[in-house]
């Protein structure tokens, strides 16, 4: 698969866009966290198109990203079972 | 009022359309 560039993402509609990082973040993030990768790739969108294209380029800064997102998935998913039960 | 925050974050979902932030502006 051919890197994704910053020209690529340009020529596509705004909401293509995030699509298209999407595609290319998911099967990175499905190695580390199979079971929560939708998630995580969910949250990741919402991180600037142009830090995304150089998270893609930079496998540290992309690991070190999902492990905080992580981090702040299961906080979020622990108040929410927290409210739940009580 | 209720939270609708439950369904965060919107799940990706490869080959699917995303409109999981629909409100980005260009």
């Amino acid at each position: 698969q051919e890197p994704l560039t910053a020209s690529m993402l340009a020529a596509a509609p705004p909401q293509e866009q995030k699509q298209i990082l999407g595609e290319r973040l998911y099967p990175l993030i499905h190695a580390m966290h199979p079971f929560l990768a939708g998630k995580i790739t969910g949250m990741l969108l919402e991180i600037d198109n142009s830090e995304l294209l150089l998270m893609l380029e930079s496998p540290e800064s992309l690991h070190s990203k999902i492990e905080e997102a992580v981090a702040v998935l299961q906080v979020h998913q622990m108040s929410e079972s927290s409210h739940k039960s009580a | 009022s209720g939270s609708s925050s439950v369904n965060w974050p919107p799940e990706f979902r490869p080959g699917e359309p995303w409109k999981g932030y629909p409100n980005i502006d260009p």
